[in-house]
């Protein structure tokens, strides 16, 4: 069969005005995608290869450029499964790590287990060296910019804003 | 949300998804994305799935796993993915999307939110799109 590689960057009401970003990264991932789906033949390497670049633009909601949660902090999760032998590794509530889904991978190669998060996630990351990288990275002006709408939305309806389930933000 | 699905030449496909979550969620509110059969799923003999979109919805639904599943019955990636995606919305009145590979490398692309950025890379072409409908093509 011919190597194919397919990326998204997430749907949702993206305004007008981030159109082309998305275009140009979704781009820009599957062509990285392909060549080293091509050069290696390793599907998990694609895969890493692709979301890792998109996990790099600020325009994506995913590592750099991430939402925020009600407290401003990034909170992010990943997943990444392979089709041969039915392998997964998760990991979620993961901080200050710049490629969630090459962390994912890590737990799904390196450990006896599936899904990582919390304090054990914490010490994965640490057991492994991973390198962190702070909120100077991670939180972008308009990520700060998008909560604070958020939070004056909320402001405006009956229910409070930080209960749960009541105001639910832009969809993934 | 960012996801990807591949095939290689060998026939094994894999799937990603990375995500933020939502914004102003509940601190440790934890989303489809890294759930199995959610937000992902790979099976060799079928294909790979990534998802996107309204993830309470998603995972209640069990997107990804709904459209290997009828793909197993026989239903190509492509009518897959749009009826399961559209299924979800019309039982969860949330939108999400999705992207499909069968074992064969047939695509599947499908949206019911007003927007979902996609691209891909077949047979030394470049395909791409955002809005409904939009398919855009560049040689390589």
């Amino acid at each position: 069969v011919s190597p194919v590689i397919l990326v998204h960057g997430g749907a949702g009401d993206i305004p007008d005005s981030g159109v082309q970003e998305k275009i140009d990264g979704v781009k820009q991932s599957a062509l990285v995608g392909y060549k080293v789906l091509c050069e290696t033949g390793l599907v998990l390497d694609a895969i890493e290869a692709s979301i890792n670049i998109m996990e790099d633009l600020e325009g994506f909601n995913a590592g750099r450029g991430s939402v925020l949660t009600l407290t401003g902090e990034v909170e992010m999760e990943a997943l990444i499964t392979e089709g041969k032998d039915l392998n997964a590794g998760a990991i979620t509530l993961a901080k200050n790590i710049r490629y969630p889904i090459s962390v994912a991978r890590k737990v799904m190669e390196q450990t006896p287990h599936t899904f990582l998060g919390g304090a054990g996630l914490e010490d994965f990351i640490k057991k492994s060296n991973i390198p962190r990288v702070g909120d100077d990275w991670l939180i972008t002006d308009r990520a700060k910019d998008a909560l604070e709408k958020f939070k004056q939305q909320g402001a405006n309806h009956t229910e409070a804003a930080t209960e749960i389930g009541k105001r639910p933000g832009d969809v993934g | 949300t960012v996801g990807c699905v591949a095939l290689d030449s060998n026939g094994h496909v894999a799937s990603g998804t990375s995500t933020g979550g939502i914004c102003g969620k509940y601190k440790g509110r934890i989303g489809d994305t890294p759930q199995l059969g959610s937000g992902g799923y790979s099976d060799d003999n079928v294909g790979a799935v990534s998802t996107t979109g309204y993830g309470e919805a998603i995972m209640r639904y069990n997107l990804a796993h709904r459209i290997l599943s009828r793909m197993d019955s026989g239903i190509d990636a492509q009518n897959a993915t749009k009826s399961v995606v559209d299924g979800m919305t019309a039982r969860t009145k949330k939108t999400a999307g999705a992207i499909t590979l069968s074992k064969l490398g047939d695509v599947g692309i499908s949206f019911s939110s007003k927007r979902m950025a996609w691209a891909f890379v077949k047979d030394g072409e470049l395909h791409y799109g955002i809005e409904q409908g939009q398919h855009e093509v560049e040689k390589l």
